[in-house]
């Protein structure tokens, strides 16, 4: 990470924020909410707070602006330049601008604005850019699903550099203790989420979402019912970022960071290996999604834009990968957040929808939504 | 110029443009009074920048707009500087 020359930041904890200039390409209360879920990001990391309001002048001027808008940094039109902000201070200092002349969006068709204000906010608390690939200062653009995001080490490292970690408050309660609530399931048919991770496991499929995972046949929509994954799988716990089957062999690959479990059935084999096995490089610290293709027996990895494939049968990762997903899956677009073969078709969970892609026709045939796999 | 390029003479002119103005934008110290550049005689103010721009996004430092170079300067990005500004 890096930080500005002299290493401004703010001497206060509770910093105001507003929206002055909104884009027509989003919603306000869509706009509201990527914000407040960016500022979030780093509020978790650090003893900042960040408080709204609606008129006059606040320490996060936030505006979308076109071309030059009177700061000595004009935008340059659609891609390119896609936003700035201004290190801590007086005046211009935390404000952040976008450029009104991109495609914003909350998911992934443009540029997703939770991500570049999650970005511009680490500017406008005191961080420069980092030379880490995988840190979400890095300069160029590389989407974020805000649903599933945590700040990469990298930007914890800096931010806590300047303001130290956020501490649980360390005396005595003030508050009544509560007791922890049971977490609710998560609302099962929220059309609005996407899986963790889809296999087929011996007859049935499985989906995984945060902390549940659904069963059922594949061509029997009846009978879904949600199980909570430490209940088959103690070892995973929760937010399973990929799964994938290999049948002739019998064995089930489950993946989380840069872990990786196999099972035979339900059973466990073993303890967790690392993801390197599979010669991913070392630069990919998990993955989106896996699928194991039975015609060819080879496996891709999703990771970001991008996926590379597995010869099972050589046993090593196949050269001129990784691939650009939406180049090479035509049809498919986003990010694939888990996927899986069925009857000869690549099935792509990508957000709230699912790509049937047909790798014949080499083309999505059909677009159905993600939840309807569990019965909504 | 052209020993900047690895490219083809074809594209060699938009993307030196696009070079050039990537480097302006974001390696390219600013505001305040303009500090002096001493370069020795030969030194060429964009090789240098390019290889600092190599340097920070981890690239091969050649000082040349190779296709690699060039595919980083196309990606869209934040507005702020990589170098101390």
């Amino acid at each position: 990470y890096r930080l500005f020359p002299g290493e401004p930041k703010w001497k206060k904890n509770i910093l105001t924020y507003r929206v002055s200039k909104y884009t027509p390409s989003m919603s306000p209360a869509e706009v509201d909410k990527a914000v407040e879920m960016a500022l979030r990001a780093w509020s978790t990391a650090v003893p900042l707070n960040f408080v709204r309001i609606n008129s006059g002048e606040a320490d996060i001027m936030i505006s979308f602006e076109t071309g030059d808008h009177g700061d000595s940094y004009p935008f340059d039109g659609p891609r390119g330049t896609l936003a700035h902000a201004f290190a801590p201070g007086e005046g211009l200092g935390g404000d952040t601008h976008f450029d009104n002349a991109e495609k914003w969006t909350m998911g992934m068709n443009g540029f997703n604005l939770f991500t570049v204000a999650a970005h511009e906010f680490g500017h406008a608390l005191g961080l420069g850019h980092s030379t880490d690939p995988s840190a979400l200062m890095y300069p160029t653009y590389k989407y974020q699903n805000p649903y599933r995001f945590h700040l990469p080490k990298d930007d914890v490292k800096g931010i806590q550099a300047l303001y130290g970690p956020r501490k649980t408050f360390p005396g005595k309660p003030t508050m009544p203790h509560i007791p922890p609530h049971k977490p609710s399931l998560p609302d099962l048919c929220d059309s609005s989420s996407s899986f963790d991770a889809v296999t087929m496991l011996g007859k049935e499929l499985l989906l995984f979402k945060d902390r549940i995972f659904w069963r059922r046949q594949v061509h029997l929509a009846a009978g879904i019912r949600p199980n909570t994954i430490t209940s088959s799988f103690p070892q995973l716990m929760s937010n399973v970022d990929a799964a994938y089957e290999v049948p002739e062999r019998g064995l089930a690959f489950f993946f989380k960071g840069p872990h990786y479990w196999i099972t035979r059935g339900f059973q466990m084999q073993g303890p967790p290996r690392t993801i390197y096995d599979f010669g991913l490089p070392r630069r990919v610290q998990r993955i989106d999604a896996a699928v194991y293709l039975r015609k060819p027996q080879k496996t891709l990895f999703f990771v970001g834009e991008e996926y590379y494939s597995y010869d099972e049968r050589k046993k090593k990762m196949e050269k001129d990968y990784p691939k650009n997903t939406e180049e090479e899956f035509s049809g498919v677009s986003g990010h694939v957040d888990a996927a899986v073969e069925l009857n000869g078709y690549i099935y792509f969970f990508s957000g709230p929808k699912t790509f049937k892609y047909d790798t014949e026709k080499e083309d999505v045939v059909s677009v159905v939504k993600s939840s309807s796999w569990i019965g909504c | 110029v052209p020993t900047l390029f690895a490219a083809t003479p074809r594209t060699f002119r938009s993307s030196y443009q696009l070079a050039q103005d990537y480097l302006d934008k974001y390696y390219t110290p600013k505001g305040g009074p303009q500090a002096g550049e001493m370069v020795v005689r030969q030194g060429n103010p964009m090789v240098r920048k390019i290889k600092e721009l190599q340097s920070f996004f981890g690239l091969q430092v050649t000082g040349k707009l190779d296709p690699t170079t060039m595919h980083v300067i196309k990606r869209p990005r934040c507005g702020v500087p990589d170098v101390a500004n």
